[in-house]
């Protein structure tokens, strides 16, 4: 189905042979409305509708093949579409490399507000791992949570991979044993779930940098919720103060929310996103395409 | 706003960068925007736009299920909502909040299908000091809040609340799931269940009210519990809610522990808003 912005952009197009600030004007606000609608950030918006109309002002008449092999000028509107589409695409960032498997020690650790998915995250990412020929380790980093240990050991036997837990009630130390035990048996990824935290909570945020001490991550990726609303800038930017991030994952894309947040985080933080969630089973993680949440942002 | 002379375009902006910021619904902001436009000067909009946020937000008290007609105990309360909201923390308070008033209750673990969900929720029924009313893992949710009910009946307990799986409005079967729990319910108490209450997290956009339509359409929300307030998102989606689908806040979470629910009080959420 068309956002009301490609619809509204098709009529005002139509039969008109040049982009102009007023027959952009309409299908713009059409967009806009779309875009907040998604949860995009206000100023956001109004950067890439800026940006959009430059593309489209500044855009040189474009040629295709139609049919019976006869050049054809591409329709106002379809360029209007392909404007969005590309800005929104560079925005979001090229498809950024997933974490790929690879035999050899590593820490990887997840962090986040609440909820947003780490646990299941890290059992998803640790199927992959194991898919791609690691032999990966789980670590039941959550000491606070009721059963977090729990969750992530019954997630762990689903998929047969090991999950070190215990040792301390100190996350830091529990990660710096899951490490040396890796070690010790030679396996690769070690995955490090962490408990949910808000960015503003000193206490836990104290602690992610005990556990990045303990057991220093070569990679930490940020889990967020695709249905966020606005204050995905200002959470993503206070973890990003304090740790360097270098990764996204976005979850629960098997639902309808637009998933405009993302963008938000991108452009806040410049952190790529690495992987999506699309759904609890083990299996339902991918890599990021920056094609499809851009369809998807824009409706 | 402070020291402004005059509602220029650049304040309005300003103004409208706030409304959108903090997740009202697109008409809700508009609605707002407007008020703000029409205040005149700068520091009367934030005491007209608190304002007219109250009125929102009480436009909603009184309406059906909020003052469950209930023909003797229990009165049964189920608890719904997407995944990772809150919902099986939320029943743990709930249960101790009603507690503190001299309640008995039961909590039934009818989500049978998350790792480890049982076990969370068994942790705060002890935390809580109320009895855990459970199925077999994987086992039918309906059958786990159907024996609660009847456990509930015959021993006299004045509260079930029943905790379910998170799950996305988007899948159909498990809004069908919800919709045949809330009737087998029903089958076993009439009138049951009395309040259903669906928890959102304070952190979620725009989706809020599609989550507060979809919901409402397969069991009837009678009210919202708004957790992580203790985050930096204000959970402005309620405003809309309230606008688009009528349904009353009733308790916000604002933090992890036993006793960091309480009951929405609309006057400070509209000032912590706008502050
Ligand atoms: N539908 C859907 N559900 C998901 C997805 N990812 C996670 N979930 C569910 O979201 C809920 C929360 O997931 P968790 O992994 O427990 O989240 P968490 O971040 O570890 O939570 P805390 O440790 O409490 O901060 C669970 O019910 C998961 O099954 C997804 O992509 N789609
Ligand atoms: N800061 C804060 N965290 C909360 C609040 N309410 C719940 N949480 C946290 O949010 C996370 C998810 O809570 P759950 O109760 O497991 O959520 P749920 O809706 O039952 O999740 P699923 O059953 O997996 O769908 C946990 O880490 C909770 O401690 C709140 O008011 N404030
Ligand atoms: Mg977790
Ligand atoms: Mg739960």
């Amino acid at each position: 189905t068309l956002t009301r912005g490609f619809r509204e952009a098709r009529d005002r197009l139509r039969g008109v042979t040049s982009f102009s600030e007023d027959n952009l004007a309409e299908p713009l606000r059409e967009i806009r409305m779309s875009l907040l609608e998604a949860d995009v950030d206000l100023t956001e918006v109004r950067t890439f509708l800026d940006a959009v109309k430059q593309r489209c002002l500044g855009s040189e008449v474009a040629l295709r093949t139609g049919k019976r092999g006869k050049r054809q000028r591409v329709s106002l509107s379809d360029r209007f579409t392909k404007a969005c589409y590309e800005e929104l695409c560079q925005l979001l960032g090229a498809d950024a490399e997933e974490v790929a498997p690879r035999r050899g020690a590593r820490t990887l650790m997840l962090l986040g507000l609440q909820g947003t998915g780490k646990t299941s995250s890290a059992a998803k990412l640790a199927l992959h791992l194991k898919k791609g020929g690691e032999r990966p380790l789980l670590v039941a980093a959550d000491v606070h949570r009721p059963a977090a240990i729990e969750q992530l050991r019954v997630l762990g036997a689903e998929i047969e991979v090991e999950v070190f837990h215990g040792g301390s009630s100190d996350a830091a130390e529990v990660c710096r044993l899951a490490v040396a035990h890796a070690a010790e048996r030679g396996l690769d990824s070690v995955i490090l779930d962490t408990a949910g935290r808000l960015q503003i909570d000193e206490n836990l945020m104290d602690e992610l940098d005990r556990i990045a001490e303990a057991a220093p991550p070569d990679l930490s990726l940020l889990v967020c919720d695709a249905m966020m609303g606005r204050e995905a800038v200002n959470v993503a930017r206070g973890f990003a103060e304090r740790r360097r991030l270098d990764g996204l994952v976005l979850t629960k894309l098997d639902g309808d929310s637009r998933g405009g947040a993302a963008l938000a985080i991108r452009q806040a933080t410049g952190v790529p996103i690495r992987f999506i969630s699309v759904g609890e089973a083990p299996d339902r993680l991918e890599p990021f395409q920056a094609e499809g949440l851009a369809s998807r942002i824009l409706g | 706003l402070h020291g402004r002379r005059e509602l220029d375009a650049k304040t309005l902006d300003e103004i409208e960068n706030l409304l959108f910021g903090a997740d009202l619904g697109v008409r809700t902001a508009d609605d707002l925007l407007g008020i703000a436009r029409d205040a005149g000067s700068p520091d009367r909009v934030k005491e007209r736009l608190q304002a007219r946020a109250l009125e929102i937000l009480q436009a909603t008290e009184g309406e059906p299920g909020s003052d469950p007609e209930c023909g003797g105990p229990p009165r049964v309360v189920l608890v719904v909502g997407v995944n990772g909201s809150g919902k099986t923390t939320t029943v743990g308070r709930l249960a101790a909040l009603a507690r503190t008033r001299g309640e008995r209750v039961l909590i039934a673990a009818a989500d049978t299908f998350r790792a480890a969900a049982i076990d969370q929720l068994a942790v705060w029924a002890e935390r809580a000091g109320v009895e855990l009313v459970r199925g077999s893992p994987g086992g039918d949710p309906a059958a786990v809040a159907f024996d609660a009910v009847e456990a509930a009946l015959a021993r006299g307990v004045d509260l079930v609340l029943v905790d379910t799986a998170g799950r996305l409005q988007t899948h159909a079967g498990l809004m069908d799931e919800l919709t045949k729990i809330s009737r087998v319910i029903g089958r076993k108490l009439p009138g049951a269940p009395h309040e259903v209450l669906l928890v959102l997290d304070a952190n979620t956009g725009q989706n809020a009210i599609r989550q507060a339509h979809e919901f409402s359409r397969a069991v009837g929300v009678t009210g919202i519990v708004l957790a992580k307030l203790d985050g930096t998102a204000k959970g402005g989606v309620v405003l809309g809610i309230a606008q688009e689908v009528g349904i009353p806040v009733r308790f916000v979470g604002i933090g992890e522990g036993l006793r960091d629910l309480c009951e929405f009080d609309a006057e400070a959420f509209v000032r912590a808003l706008f502050a």
